[in-house]
Parts: structure tokens; C-alpha cells; sequence
């Protein structure tokens, strides 16, 4: 895995902050993510969870909101 | 409370906006929660 | 606070039914959650979550897609 994901798994997810911070999600996606209203990680993790954790679902989500591709979403 | 059903998720998110109505994203889940919110503001 | 609410929050949120388990949510109010989708209690989580945390909000929501009164969202 990345630093990036190093980094990301080892703060709480309380208070995390979306958009470049996260795995996958560069700053372009993040800011996307975050005009829809998804501006913090516990947020989106909120959407995985009403979607019962179904990463196709959640995959496909995250394209219509944000683009991301195949690689970014499965990052 | 129908008319607000043809508004796109982020039109949706203006009029919350223009309104202050506290929210958090227009997903399928939220989004008939907030339809009424505005609703109820506006009547 | 109640025997459920501890037994409640004694497991992990993982694997929870939602229903009758809940604190404050009783078995009829449980099965209009099941039939709304949220079967779950990690699904129940993600709502919140989706609403920002927001106690009102997510109080609102609770009581327009179950009928809780105001102590049974409170609870």
C-alpha cells in the first residue's frame, strides 16, 4: 500500500478532512467530493456503510459523484 | 412537495443553502428528508 | 442508562441487527426500519454519518421513516 494509505489508516477517522488526503482520491476528486457535500472522510464512510458496504455500489457511487476511475475507486 | 423532486441534487443543495438549512449531502438516502425540509421552510 | 443500551453498545457495531435490539427502538418501530432498508445497525450508522452527525437531522429522519416519538429518538 501507499504512504498515502500508510498515513491515511493510522488517524482516527473522527476528524478527517476528504479530498487530497485520501488514497485514490487526488486533489481534482477530492474537491469534487467535497462540493457534494462529502468534505470530510467520516462522511463518505457514512455513504459506504447506507450502501451495506457493497464496494461494486460504492464503486460506482463514486464515479457518478466525483469520477473517479476504476483504479481510484478501488484505491 | 413534488416540485422539488425535479430538482438535481445540487440545485437541491442551493436551496438548502439559500435557505441556511443545515445539511449534509443530497445522496438517496438524505435526499427525502431534505425535499420536506425545504419544503416545510417554504410553507 | 438502559440494560439494552448496554448490551447495545457492548458489541461491536459490526455485525448488529437493528430492530427490536436498539435502544429506544422497539420491535415495531425496528421492523419499519428493516422494511425501509436499514436492517442493519452499522446501515443506521452510515445515516448518520450521511447527515453529518446532525442529532436533529438524524432525529427527523428517524422519526419520518419510523415513527419514533421524541424519546425514542432520543433514546
Amino acid at each position: 500500500t501507499s504512504q498515502k494509505h500508510r498515513d491515511f489508516v493510522a488517524e482516527p477517522m473522527g476528524g478527517k478532512a476528504s479530498g487530497g488526503a485520501w488514497p485514490g482520491i487526488g486533489d481534482a476528486l477530492g474537491k469534487r467530493l467535497e462540493e457534494g457535500g462529502f468534505d470530510k472522510a467520516y462522511v463518505v464512510l457514512g455513504q459506504f456503510l447506507v450502501l451495506k458496504k457493497d464496494e461494486d455500489l460504492f464503486r460506482e457511487w463514486l464515479k457518478d459523484t466525483c469520477g473517479a476511475n476504476a483504479k481510484q475507486s478501488r484505491d | 412537495m413534488d416540485d422539488y423532486a425535479v430538482l438535481s441534487d445540487t440545485e437541491l443543495a442551493a436551496v438548502l443553502r439559500q435557505y441556511n438549512i443545515p445539511h449534509g449531502p443530497i445522496v438517496g438516502s438524505t435526499r427525502k428528508l431534505y425535499e420536506k425540509k425545504i419544503f416545510e421552510y417554504e410553507t
